[in-house]
């Protein structure tokens, strides 16, 4: 049975695509089958995957208004040996096409559940805002959240939006939705700032925090440029470490190894 | 007569509060009224000024569903001598709550109205998104926008759909809309892509680029920690005379000094 996380965090720019793409690449290594699910229209997760744009047939958009069942659209990426659902600037249409619908929420969740039992993981990466897509994101979240949070003091203001619209989401439309886990990135241990923030983190989220923290690494801005994961670009450096790290963390306490 | 500049940019986490908050505190230094407007929910922008949430009335969000003349909020911060509108995460609900409003993304433009003589630059800061609060911030932008870039990868890809949107606006809203420049931010010449990244936008924005490029500063990313723009909390650093020389060029662009 498929498990799925959905990468939230209003914020922009703390590391939610950087994270689904590279933890998405190390679960595929340790023999997982993995789906991404881009669901901002920025397509960031389909450009890090290097998927051409001129083959995509359709994505993320189509599957949210039911043109056609979302198998349709996933691509494969055999080098990676992982599976893209892929975005497109039409995707912000969404957000105002589906206001008036019934279920309006719900439709990812809807869209998935034929393919839910074909991966082992299911990433969806979400856009910098809590609207309507992040939403069918927090629905479609059947395994919990993962909540990428940067090492910076105005990453931390958001979090207590962040939970007030986890606990709204959890008492109207799923109470079962959890946070798996709380991830510190972008971590630059020259600065006293980083620990304190961390710290910080700590006292907010208590055990829910990843013990892998993921330090700043010029390899992994670099790496989207090449199409690649770290784990192809730059497989020794300290990001690519550190993904290796957290995708075996995430497995033993998934109890999967 | 006031200028009004929006900072906008779909892609999180490119310095659109960061260059409002410190643009404007390098005006200030240089005896220019400055009027910052937070229309962003996660008010980030108030928070840099260190304003008390206790003592803030109201704000955007009022301004904005016409509660109150915008005036009534705004407050002045003696030593920085800035004035900010101040938002707050019920600025989201606006979104929603404008939507079936006739000229609802001239909202922040008509409330603007009464306080543009009173200011000699007002700097809208938005939220990463492209919905109906960004949209107020284009149609308000009344001498142009400024488009903060970050020198990374990822950061490149949002702009075709930046200019798209900023086409859109013009041909319905707003005709005269115009980009007053593009930004580049968080240069780090350790990264030979930076310099790949500053090539691309050259090219694909010519002389709309300012010649001022903001490095990558740790300092940019503490002083917020301490409720200072970079003017106070460390104003020998480089991140401070960057922006002191971008709001020079500012000022001599547009013909003040
Ligand atoms: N640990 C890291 N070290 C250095 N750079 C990083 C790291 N993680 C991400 N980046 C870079 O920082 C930028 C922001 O990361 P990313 O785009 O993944 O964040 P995001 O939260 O998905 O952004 P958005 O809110 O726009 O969706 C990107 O240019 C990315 O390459
Ligand atoms: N030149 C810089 N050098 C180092 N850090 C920076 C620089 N500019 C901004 N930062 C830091 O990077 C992070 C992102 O910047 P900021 O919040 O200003 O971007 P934004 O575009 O307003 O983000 P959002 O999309 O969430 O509104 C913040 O933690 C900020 O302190
Ligand atoms: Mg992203
Ligand atoms: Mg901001």
């Amino acid at each position: 049975m498929g498990r799925v996380y959905t990468f939230v965090n209003q914020k922009g720019g703390v590391g939610k695509t950087t994270s689904a793409i590279n933890l998405g690449a190390y679960l595929g290594i340790y023999g997982q089958k993995v789906l991404i699910i881009d669901l901002d229209p920025q397509a960031n997760a389909t450009s890090c995957l290097n998927i051409d744009r001129q083959i995509i047939q359709g994505g993320t958009y189509e599957a949210l208004i039911g043109a056609s069942p979302l198998e349709a659209f996933v691509l494969y990426n055999p080098r990676l040996k992982i599976s893209i659902l892929p975005s497109s600037s039409q995707l912000a249409g969404a957000e105002v096409e589906l206001v008036s619908e019934i279920g309006r929420e719900s439709k990812l969740k809807i869209a998935m559940k034929n393919v839910i039992e074909r991966y082992d993981y299911i990433l969806i990466d979400c856009p910098p805002s809590l609207g309507l897509l992040t939403l069918n994101g927090l629905v479609a979240a059947q395994d919990g959240v993962i909540i990428p949070v940067q090492c910076e003091y105005l990453a931390l203001e958001g979090l207590s939006r962040l939970n007030s619209t986890i606990q709204r989401v959890r008492s109207v439309l799923f109470p079962e939705l959890k946070v798996r886990g709380v991830l510190l990135t972008m971590f630059d241990s020259r600065t006293n700032l980083a620990n304190e923030i961390v710290n910080e983190v700590k006292r907010y989220f208590h055990n829910l925090v990843f013990q892998t923290i993921i330090p700043r690494s010029i390899r992994l801005a670099e790496a989207p440029s090449f199409g690649q994961p770290i784990s192809l670009y730059a497989p020794k450096s300290i990001g690519a470490v550190a993904y290796d790290a957290l995708s075996r963390e995430i497995l033993a306490t998934d109890g999967v190894i």
